[in-house]
């Protein structure tokens, strides 16, 4: 009862988008301060 | 609007998610190529409804194909900077390998904004933290992996390769056991802090000959779904600096790839035990036309946590130690990969 999934390693969207010259205009395009939310369980209130 | 908020820190952070595996969704299946994620905890593909221009390029569930998929009725949606990820709930078996998982709730994605999702080379998400981390209600896969007595022992395993042009395979998530072949030297287990992410107490970070961070303990998350090592800003600033990275417009921090050889190395003090990189773990290595591109494999997340400080070991971490996720025990191995 185990069951083994091969993982294929492509590089990042980040990494794509940094190669086709198009990672700035989409960091000012989705507000960057999003990248640092994902963990953040709960913003005190007031937290800008 | 937390619930909201808690989700739509996924999304964005699949920006740095390297590593995907196939599985199938419906009967007769349909194959989806999925990020397999410790950070998150729902399992969604795109919908044959999709109007985005990202399900144009991947695959996407047809339900109306499937003999065993049931209408759920309730929708969800992963905010996203400037827009939403909208879809709708169902359930139907889904297929890992050789393993079928009966009536496992997931989302089918009905839109996907901006351009991020054009550029995935993954159509959709797998998560693999507890429950409580989930957005669509209902089990996580590896919740019913385990209610469905699936699986013998109740963890999983992760070994990635960085050495991606000559490795075989690039990488393997083993559901249900550990594989011995993969590991050198013991297993060091470390109990999980919080039922939510992967998280574990870390008692220091120890830059060679400069110093430490986090002294009196910190928190880590172990997270497949991210490519880089997070920490609290004021900690990394200095980090980068310590190894002479310096900021590129996009937030990122590059190193001149000449000067490796002399990067101190970067400890991880977790459970007693120390898990050492090297400049040439840390640093990643990009081409960029004819050159290499050297990236610094930290970046700063500043996490507000009752816990406390956290940090995120992501693919640049996981990398060099084979990890192993034990639910039963609630504890997470890791051993030289």
């Amino acid at each position: 009862a185990m069951v083994r999934v091969a993982l294929r390693r492509v590089p990042s969207i980040r990494a794509q988008l940094r190669t086709q010259g198009l990672l700035e205009d989409f960091l000012k395009e989705h507000r960057p301060d999003m990248f640092n939310r994902r963990y953040a369980q709960c913003f005190p209130p007031g937290t800008p | 609007s937390l619930r909201l908020r808690r989700s739509s820190e996924k999304i964005y952070n699949f920006m740095d998610a390297q590593y995907y595996g196939e599985i199938s969704v419906g009967s007769p299946p349909q194959n989806f190529s999925v990020i397999f994620d410790t950070g998150s905890a729902d399992l969604w593909v795109p919908s044959s409804y999709c109007v985005s221009q990202a399900c144009a390029f991947h695959r996407r569930f047809k339900a109306f194909e499937s003999k065993t998929f049931q209408h759920d009725g309730r929708s969800f949606g992963i905010h996203y900077g400037s827009g939403h990820l909208l879809g709708v709930m169902g359930r139907d078996t889904v297929k890992i390998g050789d393993m079928t998982i009966l009536n496992q709730e997931f989302g089918e994605s009905v839109y996907e904004p901006g351009s991020v999702f054009v550029t995935a080379k993954f159509d959709g998400v797998l998560g693999l933290a507890y429950q409580s981390l989930a957005e669509i209600l209902g089990n996580p896969v590896f919740d019913n992996m385990l209610a469905q007595k699936i699986v013998d022992q109740p963890v999983f395993s992760f070994y990635l390769s960085r050495r991606t042009r000559t490795s075989n395979p690039q990488g393997e998530l083993l559901l249900g056991g550990i594989d011995e072949t993969m590991y050198n030297g013991s297993i060091n287990w470390l109990p999980v802090s919080v039922k939510r992410y992967w998280q574990v107490e870390m008692d220091s970070v120890v830059v060679q000959g400069a110093g430490s961070f986090c002294p009196s303990g910190c928190h880590a998350i172990l997270d497949t779904g991210t490519s880089l090592i997070g920490g609290p800003t004021r900690d990394v600033m200095r980090l980068q600096q310590l190894i002479g990275a310096t900021p590129t417009n996009n937030g990122e921090f590059v190193i001149d790839c000449t000067r490796l050889s002399s990067l101190p190395r970067i400890t991880f003090i977790l459970g007693g035990k120390e898990y050492t990189l090297t400049s040439e773990q840390y640093v990643r290595k990009e081409a960029f036309g004819i050159n290499d591109l050297c990236f610094s494999g930290f970046q700063a997340f500043d996490i507000i946590s009752p816990e406390g400080p956290m940090w995120i070991l992501g693919d640049v971490f996981l990398t060099e130690f084979y990890s192993i996720f034990d639910r039963g025990l609630d504890r997470i191995g890791l051993a030289q990969a």
